[in-house]
């Protein structure tokens, strides 16, 4: 899936603006409510539908031309629909097609306006053919479910549905009371923040760990901020160390004296587990593809551990200057990179190390170069490519999800 | 076998419109044919089709489908 923006709010209300003449309107209005039903029964999200007024997500048919809509549409087939991304939330059907319900002739309604949903909710177009949101319609399915990519991708956006929050969300709704909720941790700024784990991930994305916060670092600075257990279910925040193994395709994370592996996005069954054969409260974690090996590291010490092997740890843990030479004891975070090169990191500073394991010339350097930071002048507060509180306030919906509630 | 000038135009409105060829921001759209045939390779492999980068015919017959009016986001460029 790819995720094109999120609502700073989960509970939205939506205007049916007109209806099509193919579909009586019953049948119609049932149609476009089970769309907005589907992804609301897979993430924290309500919808209210409002009959007059201004709504955050408005549907509504056009032809060809529309004086409200600068997107033309084609007349019967090819384009079908389109929509708006947040917090635009126009929806927008052709009214030259042939909407139906119930039925394999025609277009189904309700499917085309679960997918553009989708997008008006921040998704795009996933490359799963059989997803909803693949960009071509598959044709009616009787018993239509989302995709598994679907929910992954409204999850990440969203987070998980939770009985029990929507429970408590309606209660709320209905008595206006305020939740007792709790506090995240302070939200961290990427460009000045000290890290607790750092990861070359899954398809070489970079992500940066603090506090209940992760990002992903790119070539232009550092990405929204995510909560942690948004993007991976049942993981707390303040991380002690993060590593992905290409190897098994398992990434591993650690806190105190456990242990959690998730495939992806997705935590292995048994897991988390209890840190016996190392020492808990690990400073970082890195893995190392010239042996193929994940490195653990506390203190001055570290630990060699072959994932996929009994590993003898008696010998262990041996000195990090024997094999790392120059790095700091104690690093907040280590990972090796896709440029093949190794890299520690502690406090506001990291290291690069050399093929000879050596720390490299010219280092350590401060970690703003590394989250790709423009330095900011007493008369700038917010250059571009800066990621400053206040813009990421913008991105963020600081409101613990349900799933924060129950981890918490 | 070499497209017809009307499907090409058809073939470069349907790649523009949905994002797998970018149009340029000045001078005239004069697509080289590595561009084209690129932009070909990431629509098969997206639609789960055998990736030649050549017009054939399940290209042909998948370019035809109702679809969405989004553009994807399946271009070498996004996908790296």
């Amino acid at each position: 899936f790819l995720l094109l923006g999120r609502w700073r709010k989960k509970h939205l209300t939506y205007r049916v603006l007109n209806l099509p003449s193919t579909l009586s309107p019953s049948r119609a209005r049932a149609a476009l409510h089970q769309a907005f039903k589907y992804w609301s029964s897979v993430a924290p999200l309500t919808f209210r539908e409002v009959k007059a007024g201004w709504a955050d997500i408005r549907l509504s048919f056009h032809g060809r031309h529309s004086p409200y809509c600068s997107n033309s549409f084609d007349g019967p087939g090819k384009v079908l629909a389109h929509a708006d991304i947040p917090e635009l939330g126009s929806v927008h059907f052709d009214n030259d097609e042939f909407w139906t319900e119930g039925t394999y002739k025609g277009v189904n309604l309700r499917i085309i306006a679960a997918h553009e949903v989708g997008h008006a909710l921040g998704l795009g177009h996933s490359r799963y053919t059989q997803a909803l949101m693949a960009p071509v319609y598959a044709g009616y399915q009787p018993y239509f479910r989302l995709h598994p990519d679907d929910v992954a991708g409204i999850q990440a956006l969203y987070g998980k549905k939770n009985p029990e929050a929507e429970d408590e969300e309606e209660e709320i709704r209905l008595s206006t009371v305020s939740p007792v909720t709790t506090k995240p941790s302070p939200m961290p700024n990427p460009c000045s923040t000290e890290l607790d784990a750092m990861m070359l991930g899954p398809r070489g994305k970079t992500y940066a760990f603090k506090g209940d916060y992760v990002w992903t670092v790119t070539d232009s600075g550092p990405g929204p901020l995510f909560r942690v257990s948004a993007l991976w279910e049942g993981l707390p925040g303040n991380l002690d160390a993060a590593v992905y193994s290409p190897r098994t395709g398992w990434i591993h994370f650690f806190k105190g004296n456990k242990v959690w592996r998730y495939v992806g996005f997705r935590m292995s069954p048994g897991f988390p587990m209890k840190l016996n054969r190392v020492e808990p409260n690990l400073d970082a974690a890195l893995y190392w593809p010239v042996n193929q090996k994940v490195f653990l590291f506390k203190g001055s010490g570290y630990w060699q551990w072959d994932e996929l092997a009994r590993t003898d740890f008696s010998r262990y843990p041996k000195p990090i200057k024997e094999l790392f030479t120059g790095v700091p004891d104690r690093p907040s975070a280590a990972m090796s990179w896709q440029d093949g090169q190794v890299y520690f990191f502690k406090g506001k500073e990291y290291w690069r190390l050399n093929q000879q394991l050596r720390v490299a010339k010219g280092y350590p350097r401060n970690v703003t170069h590394w989250m790709h930071c423009r330095p900011q002048t007493p008369d700038t507060n917010s250059l571009p490519g800066d990621v400053t509180p206040s813009s990421t306030v913008t991105i963020l919906d600081t409101t613990p999800s349900a799933a924060d509630l129950v981890l918490d | 076998r070499a497209l017809g000038s009307t499907e090409k135009e058809a073939v470069l409105d349907y790649l523009l419109q949905y994002g797998y060829l970018q149009k340029p921001l000045e001078g005239a759209v004069d697509f080289r044919l590595e561009d084209i045939t690129e932009a070909l390779r990431a629509f098969q492999e997206a639609s789960d089709l055998p990736v030649s980068g050549q017009m054939d015919d399940d290209t042909r017959a998948r370019m035809k489908l109702p679809r969405c009016g989004l553009e994807d986001p399946f271009n070498q460029k996004t996908l790296k």
